[in-house]
Formats: C-alpha cells, structure tokens, sequence
C-alpha cells in the first residue's frame, strides 16, 4: 500500500489513491520497459555478447539491468541543484522525495553520480565502462563462468587502453573507474532491498 | 527469499527484446 512511488523511472512520485494496486502497477511497468528494452539493445551491440549463451545473456542483463541504468541516468540526477528529474520531465527536489519516504538510497545515489561525473568520460568512453558493468564473471546464475570471464577481460583491457590513449597523464581515472564497479553492486543490493519491500503484484 | 528482478517481470522483457519481440510479430 504505499502510497508513493520515488524511482525517477515513473512520470511522478505521487500516485493517485484511487487506482488499484494493479493498475499503478501496469503503468510503472510501461514506464522502465522502454528503458530496459534500451539496455538489451545496447548489449546486443557489445562486441562478442550475443555469441554467450542465451541463459548467460539474460542471467547478465537480469542482474545488471539497474547498474547499467544508473550510469545511463546520471543526468537524471542534477547535483548542484539536489534535484531529480523524472520521465515527464519534471523536477523533484531531494527534500521533496525525502518527505515522501525515499531513504539512503537516493543520496547514495547523488553520491555515485556525483564522482562519474567528475571523471569527465567521453560518450565512448561511458559506453565501454557500461559495457564492464554489464559482463560480469561473479554474477550468479551464470552456466558458462568462463567464456564470460573471457568477454569482461577483453572490455576492460579495450577501456584500460581507451582511456590511456584519451587521457595519458591520467591513468588513475581507469582505476577510479574500476572502483566504480562495488559502488554499484552496493547501489543495486539497496535498490532490491527497496524492491522487495516494495509490493510490486497486488 | 524473493527475487526482485523476477517481481519486476524483467526477465520477460529482457527475454523478448533479446528475441527481437519475435512473440509479438507473430502476434
């Protein structure tokens, strides 16, 4: 029965209390779809993805779907202003969310935001980044470890390069980036401990 | 112990945009 919705992935945190459980339901659901659909797309384009098995690509975009949309959505999250910027468009202040029940989450969240974009990545460079976040070797569930393993080495050896050859005194920004990767999985066991105190079939 | 992604119905979606939506063209 909760009454508000804080994931920047719906069009307002406010939720009509006259709709049905089922029906705030379908419309969250429209909401990410396209966004999800997006991170397949964007998968499917990583070089060597698709040759994984088919229950090693879903295993991979189930569990790294949220990761790869947070560093998609960063610009969702305005840091100066602490303000939030929802799929109508709207914006939301971080004390507004707050009164409405959003948690540690969100500021960790301003946190993680806040230090990529301080890294000042190209859109190539991001892209390969997101591409590591997504092929992870110790995501469970995984029936080929290896071949995985193989693929995750092969995109962080191509971003290690990338970002020696964008930024040759900075090197330390690949290692910043690597330490990306927990801040992340932390950001992700938060968001589904949200989700699971969070209702989502009526 | 529930799965938040499976709550989500994203192994669905994923499932079908890996497919290339093929069960929605033969709809």
């Amino acid at each position: 029965n909760r009454m508000h919705l804080v994931c920047p992935m719906n069009t307002s945190p406010y939720v009509d209390p006259q709709k049905s459980g089922h029906s705030i339901w379908e419309e969250f659901s429209m909401s990410f779809t396209p966004a999800v659909r997006e991170v397949v797309e964007f998968a499917k384009r990583i070089p060597g993805f698709k040759d994984l098995s088919q229950h090693d690509q879903v295993s991979l975009l189930k569990a790294g779907t949220f990761e790869v949309l947070v560093v998609r959505f960063t610009s969702l999250f305005d840091v100066k202003e602490r303000k939030v910027t929802f799929l109508s468009g709207r914006k939301y202040s971080v004390d507004a969310l707050r009164s409405l029940g959003a948690g540690d989450l969100l500021n960790s969240m301003f946190d993680f935001t806040e230090k990529l974009q301080a890294l000042n990545l190209s859109e190539e460079e991001m892209s390969l980044f997101t591409a590591v976040v997504l092929v992870s070797a110790d995501r469970s569930g995984l029936e080929n470890v290896n071949s995985v393993e193989a693929l995750q080495e092969t995109l962080i050896r191509a971003l290690r390069s990338l970002i020696t050859k964008n930024h040759p005194n900075e090197i330390a920004i690949f290692t910043k980036l690597l330490l990306k990767l927990p801040d992340l999985r932390s950001l992700n066991n938060m968001h589904s401990e949200q989700l699971l105190a969070f209702k989502v079939h009526p | 112990f529930s799965d938040p992604a499976s709550n989500l119905g994203l192994e669905d979606i994923i499932r079908k945009a890996l497919m290339g939506n093929m069960e929605e063209k033969q709809e």
